[in-house]
């Protein structure tokens, strides 16, 4: 069945916010569920610290300031880690 | 600082630029490039100079989608360019995404400023969470001509290459913070529903549902408006705000600046002899617009489209202070006045000041 149009953006945000937080705040590309330690799950941990770094709140969830944010023209270079 | 503190070992260096986009002329491609170099040799001993046909320290070069380092671009938006720290081969180039809009000024993406802040990252530099600093992860235009190394930025090149030899030390701007009990304001406005704070190239919006106080460039909303915004006011009645720098003032119509501005504020009736209005507020029940210049106020009535007769008169004669007032604004019927650090609520049916207060007073602290 074709995905319900909701399903589909959250799916495609998903996406982005996932591909924003690997090119910028190293999340690991291949975080599998069975690596998945017991506690939170990486994804909400970096974008918690996305959004400690821009000043907003720190909700570990894509609220639309956050993808707001995260929509914003910027520098490929990641805002955390070292860049090689 | 980027991890591992790299930095070049000499404070001589040379840049090569590669290609060229067909976006902008030749000229003004190295104007822009040129320009940049020059925001970082200003502030630190190092020296750059440009090389034609050899290796380079910084190569700069315009680049599509994969092109061989790791980090292939992802066409128009989103990435804009990236630049390596310092180090041998690659270490310290700077590669621009092709596919954006690159220009010399407000539209699309400035190269000069785009440039300026890869060049950080090329000597040492990693991104900074204050949202003023050129070395702020995202892009946001300012005027080349009006462009100041943030104090920032200063601060973090200098930690790595030590001070500039000029006699005197460059300073540069500081990114104002809501909660700051020293903050001043230059004009302040409201604006659909929201308080808008100016201060040097920022401004500060209150929303009324948002805790956060949102600051941001001017240029992010209306890059055509200078900074150092001096005095403000809404008319609500015709969905217009008036900006006024110096001997100029511009009109918004919502949130877009209506053509045909700025226009001088002889316009509205002042005298040559007046060259900058230092703050405005327009009184919703009256429809009369007060202008506060020196120790003096003006009154302007909206619907002749005049100032009224027997005006200037002096502040204190009529609100009951002897101050200048930096910014105004009304809110809930009541006006007020800023002056410095302090605040004076004016009531204008009891014509007294009813209570005094902190500037910064608006934002949740």
């Amino acid at each position: 069945f074709p995905v319900a149009p909701e399903a589909e953006d959250e799916r495609k945000t998903l996406q982005f916010v996932e591909s924003y937080l690997q090119n910028f705040y190293s999340l690991q590309r291949d975080h599998q569920p069975h690596l998945r330690n017991k506690g939170e799950n990486p994804l909400a941990t970096k974008l918690k610290e996305m959004q400690a770094f821009f000043g907003l709140q720190v909700t570990g969830k894509p609220d639309p300031e956050t993808l707001e944010m995260m929509k914003k023209p910027r520098c490929g270079i990641p805002d955390v880690e070292q860049y090689v | 600082i980027t991890t591992g503190n790299p930095k070049w070992k000499k404070n001589n260096l040379t840049y090569r630029i590669l290609n060229y986009t067909p976006k902008m002329r030749r000229a003004d491609v190295d104007a822009a490039i040129r320009k940049a170099f020059s925001v970082w040799s200003n502030v630190t001993p190092l020296t750059f100079q440009k090389v034609e046909d050899k290796e380079a320290d910084i190569m700069l070069s315009f680049a599509y989608r994969d092109h061989y380092d790791n980090s292939p671009f992802d066409g128009p938006n989103g990435q804009l360019a990236h630049a390596f720290q310092p180090g041998e081969g690659i270490g310290g180039d700077v590669h621009f995404d092709e596919e954006e809009a690159w220009t010399k000024d407000g539209r699309g993406y400035n190269l000069f400023i785009v440039t300026a802040h890869e060049l950080g990252h090329s000597l040492g530099l990693s991104h900074s969470n204050d949202p003023g600093a050129l070395m702020y992860p995202t892009y946001s235009y300012t005027d080349p001509k009006e462009f100041l190394l943030p104090q920032d930025d200063i601060d973090g090149i200098q930690a790595i290459y030590g001070r500039s030899n000029a006699a005197v030390q460059p300073t540069g701007p500081i990114t104002p913070q809501a909660c700051d009990p020293n903050l001043t304001f230059d004009a302040i406005t409201t604006l659909r529903g929201e308080i808008i704070f100016f201060k040097g190239r920022y401004m500060l919006r209150r929303h009324p549902e948002r805790i956060e106080t949102e600051i941001n460039f001017i240029s992010l909303f209306w890059p055509t408006l200078p900074s150092g915004i001096q005095a403000a006011y809404e008319n609500v009645e015709r969905d217009e705000v008036l900006l006024f720098k110096e001997d100029k003032y511009w009109v918004l119509n919502g949130y877009n600046i209506v053509p045909g501005y700025p226009k001088q504020i002889y316009h509205l009736g002042f005298p040559k002899t007046v060259k900058r209005v230092n703050a405005a507020y327009n009184d919703e029940t009256t429809g009369k617009t007060y202008f506060f210049t020196a120790d003096r106020y003006w009154r302007y009535d909206e619907k002749k489209k005049s100032m009224d007769h027997g005006y200037p008169r002096k502040i204190v004669s009529h609100f009951g202070k002897k101050i200048r007032v930096d910014a105004a604004f009304q809110e809930n019927g009541y006006v007020y006045l800023f002056h410095g650090k302090t605040q004076f609520q004016f009531d204008p049916h009891a014509k007294q000041i009813v209570r005094e207060m902190e500037s910064i007073s608006w934002f949740r602290c």
